[in-house]
């Protein structure tokens, strides 16, 4: 099937005279005259703008959204480029469509991502010895290598600035810092104490072959991990800004000391120095503190991937250990029981949530009186009112029809579109728990699909399938078994350009690294999560995902061995509507078919010890074993 | 929500430099 023609009108057109911009494009050209300014200063010619903020978070808050600011493009992914006369962007397959709605014609869309590609285009503008800058604490060690090597056989200059040019350029205009109280979870909600976890970092270290003395914590996720502390500095995302310096004998904190409570102080034993209290440093201080430390006879442990370039570039070499990931990264990627617990009862509680949401939306949807923003108000509502909820765990996405055709599209206010008997509608949607962080996508359609939108669903649901019930040997890397959610969706022509899963824990990012299906995911473990997520997308006409949180667990096998396979602790059922079962191998069935009676016995309870009959019936209805 | 597709270049720059470093 050919995609539909779109008109074209909510995108921008550049090469018509005068160029046409839609009302959602950005007008960027003082912006980037003020960045140019500072460019030249500096003498500049060339200036990254990744889209990260000191701590490689994926989510970043407001006063870090440099990229963003400078370019109007407010995609989560995707990096900019300066030079005196273009600008340029570089994005993947999800934000091609709201890049070119968001961005003006300053600017240069490249619908690629790789770090070479940005290299070929800077070496065609910026001329031989020419200067490229960019501010080291926004690269990770490994992102600044692949930069350096790129630049290495040419004669242009990568300079690293420590002020943020585009933070000059931003003024006074820029958002505050957060400064919200940072507070302790309560213990009912934690694995481990944090005096646990230091011993068991600790451990990690002196089992290390090269036996490092400390050990540098950059990312966001790995501090609040560590001491079981949580604020609100990011949105959807409950961290604060800090890093943390964990030696075999001190820990250091820095941080904010005005955002914590006497009570926390005490919590973290700040008014001591042994190896079990917690010293509390300015934020500010890290890079002079890492410094003066790697003076002495140490040795500094980190992990590339979240580690700066500013952080590192203190750090002499011969005194430097790196791995991919920090231990708190890999130890952190593995639930214990009493975490595994958590996760799974706040997913009992979200899909009560989920499926209150999908009951409200077959009875109000033929009324014509639900639209993609009120939809993605109600079901956040629902969520807030579930125990121990902390808000949505990222921006709800709520689309119908050709809507549902971008992964990461959501509704505003303004613009939406309304839901609709005559086209499907795809939620993807998830909850921030004291317990756990859920995240679930599912897609329906309320009237009569048509017979190639089934067959995608139902393949897309296959790829789901196939490998949610796959045994693979422990230690398997994800990327080696990917293809099975896309081998339905493959045979048949079709494809999907996202990842197929992510790590996701215990109240911290939905998008919890580093477990997944990627080439730099850790090997499969017990004990990890991750998400399960097929998809695929029908430009200008609708949009299919299938989201599940899966645990990984031990498989029984016919002969002796260690083998892996998952366990959903999604609890939400599939849209019979849209499920063609002649497609579904007789295999298959059965797993959907013991999945739903899964479904049954955790979410049944709850929603019968609620008194939610309605949706009680709804659930033995929509979780009926199905038949070929 | 749906995580993006990891760049393979450093990838390849490490198979290559790990090649390289085989062969020499």
């Amino acid at each position: 099937p050919e995609p539909k023609y779109l008109g074209r009108e909510d995108v921008r057109n550049c090469s018509t005279s005068p160029e046409r911009l839609p009302v959602t494009a950005v007008n960027t050209t003082m912006r980037l005259a003020a960045l140019r300014q500072q460019m030249e200063t500096w003498n500049l010619s060339a200036y990254i703008i990744p889209d990260t903020d000191a701590h490689m978070s994926e989510y970043i808050g407001k006063p870090d959204k440099r990229r963003e600011w400078i370019s109007g493009f407010t995609g989560s992914a995707g990096t900019a480029v300066v030079t005196m006369g273009k600008a340029a962007v570089w994005t993947d397959s999800r934000y091609w469509t709201q890049a070119e709605r968001q961005m003006d014609c300053n600017w240069e869309l490249h619908k690629e991502v790789s770090i070479s590609s940005i290299v070929a285009w800077i070496l065609a503008e910026v001329p031989d010895g020419q200067n490229v800058g960019f501010d080291p604490f926004l690269f990770s060690v490994d992102s600044w290598k692949n930069y350096d090597q790129g630049f290495q056989d040419s004669s242009r200059h990568l300079l690293s600035v420590t002020t943020n040019l585009v933070d000059v350029a931003w003024g006074s205009e820029r958002p505050p810092v957060p400064s919200q109280p940072i507070y302790a979870l309560p213990k009912e909600f934690t694995g481990s104490t944090w005096q646990e976890k230091v011993s068991a970092v600790r451990s990690y270290m002196e089992h290390h072959a090269k036996t490092p003395t400390g050990v540098l914590l950059s990312a966001l996720d790995e501090t609040a991990w560590l001491f079981n502390l949580r604020s609100s500095d990011i949105p959807y995302n409950p961290f604060f800004y800090s890093y943390a310096l964990l030696t075999n004998s001190s820990i250091r904190l820095f941080v904010n000391k005005s955002r914590f409570s006497l009570e926390t102080l005490q919590y973290l034993n700040t008014n001591c120095t042994l190896p079990m209290c917690v010293q509390l440093e300015d934020y500010s201080q890290v890079r002079d503190s890492v410094k003066a430390y790697a003076s002495g006879d140490v040795k500094i442990l980190i992990g590339v991937s979240y580690t700066t370039y500013g952080v590192y570039e203190v750090i002499p070499k011969e005194k430097l250990v790196t791995d991919t990931y920090s231990p708190v990264m890999l130890i952190k990627a593995v639930k214990n029981s009493k975490e595994q617990a958590l996760l799974k009862s706040s997913h009992v509680r979200d899909a009560v949530a989920v499926i209150q949401y999908l009951v409200w939306l077959e009875k109000n949807v033929p009324k014509g009186t639900v639209d993609e923003f009120s939809g993605a108000e109600y079901i956040d509502e629902l969520r807030r009112n579930e125990n121990f909820s902390s808000g949505p765990s990222f921006e709800t996405i709520s689309a119908s029809g050709l809507n549902a055709a971008l992964a990461h599209y959501s509704p505003t206010k303004e613009l939406h579109r309304k839901l609709s008997s005559d086209e499907m509608y795809l939620v993807d949607s998830g909850g921030q728990y004291w317990d756990g962080t859920t995240d679930i996508t599912r897609t329906v359609h309320w009237g009569t699909p048509t017979a190639f939108q089934k067959e995608a669903y139902t393949r897309v649901l296959m790829g789901n399938i196939d490998l949610s019930r796959l045994v693979f040997p422990a230690a398997t890397s994800g990327r080696v078994i990917e293809a099975f959610a896309r081998r339905a969706l493959w045979e048949v022509g079709l494809n999907y350009g996202h990842g197929t899963g992510h790590g996701i824990g215990n109240f911290l990012c939905v998008h919890e690294w580093p477990v997944g299906f990627q080439y730099n995911n850790i090997a499969m473990a017990k004990g990890m999560f991750t998400s399960i997520e097929p998809g695929y997308y029908h430009d200008g006409e609708f949009g299919i995902r299938l989201e599940d949180v899966a645990l990984v667990v031990e498989a029984k096998t016919k002969y002796p061995g260690d083998y892996l396979t998952f366990e959903l602790v999604s609890f939400v059922p599939y849209d019979r509507n849209l499920i063609d079962v002649r497609l579904l191998s007789p295999e298959q069935l059965q797993y959907l078919n013991r999945y739903y009676q899964t479904i049954r016995e955790n979410v049944g309870p709850e929603l019968q010890r609620r008194q939610l009959l309605e949706e009680f019936a709804w659930l033995e209805q929509h979780t009926e074993p199905l038949s070929a | 929500r749906a995580p993006h597709i990891i760049s393979w270049t450093s990838l390849w720059v490490a198979s290559a430099l790990a090649i390289l470093s085989w062969s020499s």
